[in-house]
């Protein structure tokens, strides 16, 4: 988990389109 | 193609697979189809002057901005990625791994949409560009690589059902070292190669179609790997630029 939080994050994260 | 879809994988699934599919590749596309078309038929190209000028900037600096667009390129890959059903319910470990081994080669489908093979150049950072625009990288291997490839993918003429299920098939691969459930990964990735050839067998494209998309594969192996090898050599000559790059593009390529 560590090495990896951004994309954990990014995993979690709901992103709607228009955020993105 | 005419096989008849095995019992386990009914056509309403295969529907709603590509349904979920093509509106993930559709909601996480940074441009979309139409507004690549509209920026190639503008052709805006960068002068020979600013070529020179990009030209003679510094390994670093080019480094650092090439970087940058991937970083924020591989954002839209991890919630295209995240709306592909059955992707999150894969274990956290498998996600990552496949984001980790897959992002680069669907961002490698994805920029064929925006390369113009009548100029052979690449839209980047508003204009588009030739090859030589990235000499001061150091790696003409790999930029001319990405240039062949994108330049053989776009005379596929790949509809956006047929990108977004290809990209998700390639992301989907169970092949990848160290996933715990690579089977559950086979299993998904199979779904979606029989939506994608569905979906070639209802469009009438050619049967060769899939087999030109599948040949591919090796050629984007290469540059993921070029391209891995190209920065661990940049890190060892410029240490502290390279840690510097974006942390999400260290975290998805330092390892």
């Amino acid at each position: 988990k560590e090495k990896h939080k951004i994309l954990h994050r990014l995993l979690q994260n709901s992103t709607s389109p228009v955020e993105l | 193609l005419l096989e008849p879809l095995p019992d386990d994988c009914p056509l309403m699934d295969i529907e709603r697979i590509t349904q979920s599919v093509v509106k993930s590749h559709l909601e996480t596309s940074q441009y979309s189809s139409d507004d690549l078309k509209r920026l190639t038929y503008n052709g805006m190209q960068y002068s020979p002057e600013e070529t020179r000028n990009f030209q003679c900037e510094s390994a670093e600096s080019v480094w650092q901005q090439c970087a940058h667009h991937i970083t924020n390129s591989i954002q839209y890959v991890v919630e295209f990625a995240k709306r592909i059903t059955g992707f999150m319910d894969l274990c956290q470990n498998d996600q990552i791994i496949l984001l980790k081994a897959g992002c680069l080669e669907v961002l490698l489908i994805r920029m064929c949409r925006a390369f113009n093979a009548t100029t052979n150049t690449m839209f980047f950072d508003g204009k588009f560009a030739s090859a030589q625009l990235f000499k001061a990288l150091g790696c003409d291997d790999l930029v001319s690589a990405v240039f062949d490839l994108a330049k053989g993918l776009s005379r596929l003429q790949l509809t956006d059902e047929e990108m977004a299920l290809f990209s998700a098939a390639c992301l989907l691969s169970p092949d990848r070292p160290w996933l715990t459930d690579s089977q559950k990964v086979q299993k998904l990735q199979a779904k979606v190669y029989l939506a994608l050839q569905h979906s070639l067998h209802m469009s009438g494209a050619a049967d060769e179609k899939l087999d030109q998309m599948v040949s591919k594969l090796p050629m984007m192996k290469s540059i993921c790997n070029l391209h891995i090898d190209k920065l661990e050599f940049f890190r060892l000559v410029h240490p502290e630029t390279a840690y510097s790059f974006p942390p999400l593009y260290r975290e998805v390529f330092g390892s």
